[in-house]
């Protein structure tokens, strides 16, 4: 018997909106430490890390561990049907085909639930492991959003460099050039809106545009958004979910052949 | 020229 009550059911939406272009199917993994997925892009060039621990739910009953193979799109379109404020449960009994979203408005006074058909997906988890980064920058994730939205209209890769002036997004195409610098700036009222640039060596990565826009779909989760880079390494981009986990984008680089 | 590698060349199968 699986039973997830999450409060504030508005981060289970902007998690699947978040997710649902870049990966098609996936398996959740429900166990006693939490609720995770990971899945790679149909191309095999990106991966999604999440995991909202057990412990951020107001009411997290897994009797066994169990992995739930869902479509992402059907689920965000079953998601979509829950209010922003609504509290939402999500329900599998042992051996069901099925899983149950329900969704309850914060008054109590309207509860839906909306049954899903639940796929056989066979795919291999990736052992991810944990690296010393060159360079780790954490900036507005808003910022991070508007630059690669905007180099993407004039590149489909970039260059990002990190030097101790600070980090350099360069693109080009058919119309020219683009560089957007940032420097660390730790002056600022609201910590997150700082940019802060740990680097305890330069470093500089090609990457395709497209990916990184898919990954910004993610800045609703989250104000700040920290990239992790290292030499001949996927970057890594993490949004981390209100107290509850993260979400983290891995993008493999592209190589100087 | 840059050619795109595949994170399973990065993340062995756990």
């Amino acid at each position: 018997m699986l039973e997830l009550r999450l409060v504030q059911g508005s981060l289970l939406k902007k998690v699947l909106e978040s997710i649902k272009d870049l990966v098609n199917d996936a398996n959740f993994d429900c166990s006693a430490t939490g609720f995770s997925l990971q899945a790679m892009d149909s191309s095999h060039v990106a991966l999604v890390a999440l995991l909202l621990r057990s412990e951020g739910f107001e009411h997290y009953r897994c009797d066994r561990n169990i992995s739930m193979g869902m479509n992402l799109g059907n689920m965000a379109k079953m998601l979509k049907c829950a209010g922003n404020d609504d509290i939402i449960t999500l329900k599998a009994d042992d051996g069901s085909d099925t899983v149950t979203f329900m969704f309850e408005s914060p008054t109590q006074d309207k509860i839906a639930d909306f049954e899903m058909r639940l796929m056989d997906i066979d795919s291999e988890h990736l052992g991810i492991p944990e690296a010393e980064y060159h360079a780790i920058l954490i900036m507005p994730s808003a910022e991070f959003a508007r630059i690669c939205k905007d180099l993407s209209s004039i590149g489909d890769t970039v260059v990002i460099s990190v030097t101790k002036e600070g980090v350099k997004f360069s693109t080009r195409g058919d119309i020219g050039t683009a560089n957007v610098v940032c420097r660390q700036n730790t002056t600022v009222d609201k910590p997150e809106e700082a940019t802060v640039i740990e680097m305890p060596e330069p470093v500089s990565l090609t990457f395709a545009l497209r990916y990184l826009n898919s990954f910004t779909k993610a800045t609703p989760l989250s104000n700040t958004v920290t990239i992790s880079l290292s030499s001949e390494i996927p970057v890594v981009v993490e949004y981390k979910i209100a107290e509850m986990g993260y979400i983290r984008f891995y993008l493999a680089p592209k190589i100087e052949e | 020229v840059n050619q795109q590698s595949q994170i399973t060349s990065f993340f062995s199968k756990a």
